[in-house]
Parts: structure tokens; C-alpha cells; sequence
């Protein structure tokens, strides 16, 4: 079982990837995929684990600027 | 680097204006880090700031001006209306938007802003910052840039990095100076005019002769600021101003490494060769490709392409011999050249990159070029060149389109590349 700290940082570490571009989702779920959390590892030159590992969120923490690191592949006009 | 695909017109300069001011931070102190940031990007750039100051506090909302100012500046409190709503203290400081959504920059003034203290957060470093993404820059992967997105707390002498530098200058070109105003600054045009200014006795040696009887080549890279060609079995040099009278040089003696007593290397006769931003090269023959760093070959090379770059093998009329590879100023992602069609790579990762979904697509409706493309390059002054044969295109990367500049497009290689003259040897013409 998930202690409610683990749980409010998954909360949290989804919103953060979501929120700067790293995924796209609406679902509710706690389950993030390891391939976005190693794209923003990859982003800000961490060892790539694919999981929140203690530096991982203390990045995620940091002051940052607002705008989205990724623009996720936008579709192409028809 | 990476840009977002807008810019400002150039022109004229451009004006910015605070329209809402912090409630804790003194309003002269504001105008005066805010002018700052700007002219961090100004004193890189052809760009020109201008400053439209509230003459009254109640302009604020009856401003006229408004319609005429390209940047506004406000410090905002959670929700204010973009659907990105600030967060009170920490994380969240700022953002700000592209070029083509209006430029606007927004601050949380439920910050504590700063100028020369390590508590609170520092508002000249976070404004250099948001200004970055008025003129169309994306965050930056590299730590130290001023891109890169996370603040880094209160840095004495603050300043642009080359990452960041590099960036402003694709855009907006590079500042003018007095001796050197001419609009093509920071192109090879203009090095290829200073250079004839400076040193009109300039010539290349007898043996730079040989590529000016046959003014086409395999390849051609960056490394530094020093453009490499490729032709055969030689490798050309030249600086920003000339071509090098040490070169041509073996690619044999230039590119390899020593592997059990064997000097291995890079083949003669390449199809063509791409810098990445972090001093790889990778060089392409065939089914083949060899990777570098900078002039010493790494190990377990070659490979094949398809190893490597996922995705070009699965399109059936695959056959390799790349006709150019090269990353695209207007995206910063690599792209390959086969005949008729161009492949873009999802991202600049070897191994675990893939081909585009959305690609291959022909070159001629892509490029709007319809001649074969022969190599491509992105120069350092950020601006991509495509090479045909003999001829050369530049590429302005915003509008999409060859640059309509005059002489016009394509123009010799010979002459503007090689420093050839009218086809002939150059140690016979040049200067």
C-alpha cells in the first residue's frame, strides 16, 4: 500500500509531467508512464531511471518558469 | 537550443510596456531589471527595445498605447485569466508567450521578488528568462542556459550563455557593428565580404585548386566555427573569413582512432555528414554510418543506419546512400535527404530516436526547392544552406522559403563558398 506522502507526490509528480509537456492525460490514476519521467530526466540531465527517485522530485520542486519543456508532436493539417 | 517557429519582424524596434507592477517591489527598480533583461537580448541580437512607460497609474486600463505595444509586462496573483494560474510562492514564477500569441510576460507577484540577494528570487534573472520565450525561444536542455527552464537562484554578473546566444542570433541575426552593418550580417555572404575587404591579398593555395575546377562535394560540417568540406578523399577547411591554405587534408590522417595497433578511420567518398550540437558527427556511406567526437572516431563504428536511425530501413525504397543529412534551423531536429523524399528524427538521440510519423515527404514541396539537394548544412550563424551540385540556396527558416535576398538564389558555390572566381583555379584569381 501507498503511504499518503508516496501518494501525494505521484498526485503530484503527474500533474508536474503533465502540466510541462512530458504527458498528455485526463485519467485519474496514479500510474505514470517511466518513459516520461525518463524524458524529463533527460530534459534536465539526471541519471535516466524512469522513476521518481529523491533528486528526480527534488527537481520537480524547484522554482521554475511556467512554460512547457516539451511541445508534444502536433498533428499535421489534413 | 530550441525555437518555437515565430519571430518578430525585425525592423523596427520593439516596444514593451509594464502594465501591472509587483505590489511589493519599488516601481523604478522594476522598469530598471526589466530594461536589463531586455538588453541582455538586445546586446546579442539585431534587436532593439523601446520602453513605453504609463505616464499615469490610470492609464493602466483607458491605454491607447496598448494597441501599439508588442510586449506587456504584468505581475499577475494566481488565476488571471490565460488558464495557467500562478501558485503562490515558489515553483511557478513566471511564463510568457511566443511571438505569434502576442509576446506577453507574466509574473507571479506572489513571489518574493529580489535584485542582489540570495533569499526570494532574483526578478532580473527570471525576466531574462520569460523575455527568451517573447522572442520565440523554447526552453533549453543545456543546465547553464538562461533558457534552461528551473531558476538557479541569485547568480552574480547573470548573463547569456552561447546556447542562448546561438538561439537569438538564428532569429534575429547578430548585432551589427560599425565596420560590418551590412543586412546579411552573420551570413556567409558577408564573412565572404569582410574577408575581401580585410585581406584583399588573400589567396588560397595551389592545392585548394583542385575542388575550384569542380566546385561540388560530398559533405560538409561544422566543428567549432570552422565549416569542413568533404570531397573525395580530402578534407577542405575554411574559418569564417577564408579557406584555409593548410587544407585540403586526407580524411585518413583527420578522422579515426587507434584500435589494437591499427589506425582505424573513416572512409573516402562519403554521401554526407551531420554535427550535433554536442560536437558528435556522424558520417554516412552507404548502408553505414561512423560516429566522431569532434576529429577522433568513436568505437564499434560503422553501423548500420537503420541500427541507429529507426525508421529509414522500413520505408521500402530505402536503399541508403544518403544524399544529405543535416539539422534544420527552423526546429533544431535532424533530417535526412534521399532523392526525393526528406525524413525529419523525432528527436536527436541515437538508438532511441525514430523517424516521424508524418515523414518521409518530398523535398520540392517541403523545401519548395526542385532541385536535387546534393548537402545540407546549418552554418554558424544558425541558418540552414542547401547545396545543389554546384549551386548553393540559403533557407530562411520563418517564412519557410529560400531566401529572397539579392543576388538571388541559388547562387555559385565556387564563388561564395570555396572563394573561387569566375570557375577558375583560385590561387590563379583569387583577390
Amino acid at each position: 500500500c501507498l503511504t499518503h506522502v508516496e501518494n501525494n507526490r505521484l498526485f503530484y509528480a503527474k500533474e508536474f509531467l503533465n502540466r510541462f509537456g512530458y504527458i498528455k492525460t485526463n485519467d485519474s490514476s496514479l500510474d505514470i508512464s517511466t518513459s516520461a519521467v525518463r524524458a524529463f530526466q533527460r530534459f534536465v540531465g539526471l541519471n535516466q531511471t524512469g522513476i521518481i527517485d529523491e533528486l528526480t522530485w527534488q527537481k520537480m520542486r524547484e522554482p521554475r518558469c511556467g512554460n512547457k519543456d516539451l511541445r508534444r508532436i502536433q498533428r499535421r493539417k489534413r | 537550443y530550441i525555437l518555437q517557429g515565430s519571430r518578430w519582424p525585425s525592423n523596427e524596434p520593439l516596444t514593451f510596456r509594464i502594465v501591472k507592477y509587483p505590489t511589493t517591489f519599488p516601481q523604478q527598480f522594476v522598469d530598471a531589471e526589466l530594461t536589463k533583461a531586455l538588453k541582455l537580448w538586445s546586446s546579442a541580437s539585431s534587436l532593439e527595445f523601446e520602453h513605453r512607460k504609463l505616464k499615469k497609474q490610470n492609464e493602466q486600463k483607458s491605454n491607447n498605447l496598448d494597441h501599439k505595444t508588442d510586449i506587456r509586462i504584468s505581475f499577475e496573483i494566481g488565476d488571471h485569466g490565460d488558464t495557467e494560474p500562478f501558485d503562490g510562492p515558489g515553483n511557478v514564477l513566471g511564463h510568457a508567450f511566443f511571438p505569434q500569441y502576442g509576446g506577453d510576460a507574466h509574473f507571479d507577484n506572489d513571489e518574493y521578488w529580489t535584485m542582489k540577494s540570495t533569499d526570494g528570487v532574483n526578478l532580473f534573472q527570471v525576466a531574462a528568462h520569460e523575455f527568451g520565450h517573447s522572442l520565440g525561444l523554447e526552453h533549453s536542455n543545456k543546465p547553464d542556459a538562461i533558457m534552461a527552464p528551473f531558476f538557479k537562484g541569485y547568480t552574480p554578473n547573470f548573463t547569456l550563455q552561447e546556447d542562448d546566444i546561438r538561439a537569438i542570433q538564428a532569429l534575429y541575426g547578430g548585432k551589427p557593428s560599425k565596420s560590418f552593418s551590412s543586412p546579411l550580417s552573420n551570413s556567409i555572404e558577408a564573412y565572404q565580404a569582410v574577408s575581401k575587404q580585410m585581406a584583399p591579398s588573400v589567396k588560397s593555395s595551389n592545392k585548394n585548386s583542385a575542388i575550384c575546377h569542380d566546385p561540388q562535394f560530398d559533405a560538409i560540417i561544422t566543428i567549432d566555427d570552422d565549416t569542413y568540406i568533404f570531397k573525395d578523399k580530402f578534407v577542405y577547411r575554411r574559418s569564417k573569413l577564408s579557406m584555409d591554405n593548410d587544407y585540403p587534408k586526407l580524411i585518413h590522417d583527420m578522422f579515426g582512432r587507434w584500435e589494437g595497433g591499427i589506425w582505424q578511420t573513416i572512409p573516402d567518398q562519403i554521401d554526407t555528414a551531420v554535427t550535433w550540437p554536442n560536437q558528435q558527427i556522424f558520417f554516412f556511406k552507404g548502408k553505414h554510418y561512423w560516429k566522431t567526437n569532434r576529429f577522433q572516431l568513436q568505437a564499434g563504428y560503422p553501423r548500420l543506419i537503420s541500427d541507429g536511425f529507426r525508421g529509414l530501413d522500413e520505408q521500402h525504397f530505402f536503399t541508403g546512400h544518403l544524399d544529405a543529412a543535416f539539422i534544420y534551423s527552423g526546429d533544431n531536429h535532424t533530417y535526412f535527404i534521399k532523392d526525393a523524399m526528406v525524413w525529419r528524427l523525432n528527436i536527436n538521440i541515437e538508438f532511441t530516436n525514430s523517424i516521424d510519423i508524418d515523414y518521409p515527404q518530398f523535398v520540392s514541396s517541403w523545401l519548395h526547392i526542385g532541385e536535387k539537394i546534393t548537402s545540407a548544412l546549418q552554418w554558424i550563424n544558425g541558418r540552414t544552406y542547401f547545396f545543389s551540385y554546384k549551386s548553393y540556396y540559403r533557407y530562411d527558416h520563418i517564412n519557410h522559403q529560400v531566401d529572397d535576398s539579392y543576388p538571388t538564389y541559388p547562387r555559385p558555390i565556387s564563388e561564395w563558398w570555396l572563394q573561387c572566381k569566375h570557375g577558375a583555379s583560385s590561387s590563379e584569381t583569387a583577390g
